[in-house]
């Protein structure tokens, strides 16, 4: 999981894309 | 009854395609024929050019080291710069296709590691056909269509700069001779992050069954949208083979770089992807 924190965060966030 | 829910299904990923994505092929093959009035991209063709157009989008400086910048050349502080500016649109667009994904019937309900394996192995995949409508055999739009870059410009970047984009034209100019649309593209782009081989799944039957409804109903639409085009299911599927060589390419000479270049530092989100991908 730690390697693809990005990843999880982005397939987690409900609505607006996150800030990259 | 069985075919209308084909149909909602191709009905629904368009919907979501349009959403997420701001540059549809519609839209670009309008701007690259010319046939909007209002929107005739810059074109860069040069390093003056490239300067010139950098200022326009007003691209996000890269910070250097000043010790650095002394050593180098003015010209390859632009490559880096350019090409640290494509980074971070592609870490955008993967977010956009994130999105995308997630609209996907069933995709959500997927294992959590399955959902980043898929996105993590078709996320360029998905990119490289993303970015087959923005060029033609002349060269490529980009920045949201607002900038047009020539292939000889490309081409004519130092090693291995120059090697990066020239596969993905060669990719493109045959891609595009099927004449997808933007609602085949949406179901195509479906069927390439629903892939039940990708290395490390844990739990493939339920990802071929997704792919398996999104197979079918892109082709009932091939067969509705393009009646005249014989086989065009299979030519279509055909090119998920030669997208798995360009990504592996692609990464390679992404390694390449990182080995070669002092002041090359890649996209966290990118770095991720791109770890023991291939």
């Amino acid at each position: 999981k730690e390697k693809h924190k990005i990843l999880h965060r982005l397939l987690q966030n409900s609505s607006s894309p996150v800030d990259l | 009854p069985e075919s209308a829910d084909l149909r909602a299904l191709a009905r629904q990923l368009y919907e979501s395609y349009l959403k997420y994505f701001p540059l549809t092929k519609a839209k670009a093959r309008a701007i690259l024929s010319g046939k909007t009035s209002d929107n005739t991209p810059f074109v860069i063709h040069d390093m003056k050019s490239l300067l010139e157009g950098e200022q326009m989008i007003n691209c996000r400086q890269m910070p250097m080291q000043e010790h650095r910048r002394s050593d180098m050349g003015i010209m390859h502080e632009v490559e880096l710069r350019f090409f640290h500016s494509c980074q971070s649109r592609s870490a955008e667009a993967v977010s956009e296709v994130t999105e995308f994904a997630k609209s996907i019937p069933g995709f959500v309900n997927l294992d959590l590691n399955d959902q980043v394996t898929l996105l993590k192995y078709g996320v360029i995949e998905v990119l490289i056909i993303m970015m087959a409508p923005l060029m033609n055999k002349d060269g490529t739009l980009i920045s949201y269509g607002q900038i047009f870059m020539t292939r000889e410009f490309l081409k004519s970047l130092r090693k291995p700069f120059c090697e990066m984009m020239e596969p993905k034209f060669e990719f493109s100019v045959k891609f595009n001779m099927l004449e997808l649309d933007d609602s085949d593209m949406a179901l195509f782009l479906a069927v390439i992050i629903l892939s039940g081989d990708r290395p490390g799944l844990l739990n493939v039957k339920p990802i071929e069954d997704l792919q398996e409804t999104v197979l079918h109903s892109l082709e009932l639409q091939l067969k509705m949208n393009h009646p005249d085009s014989l086989q065009l299911f299979a030519k279509v599927l055909q090119k998920m083979t030669d997208l798995r060589q360009l990504v592996t390419d692609h990464v390679q000479l992404i390694q390449l770089l990182k080995e070669t270049e002092v002041d090359w530092c890649l996209h966290p989100l990118l770095q991720e992807i791109m770890r023991d991908l291939y």
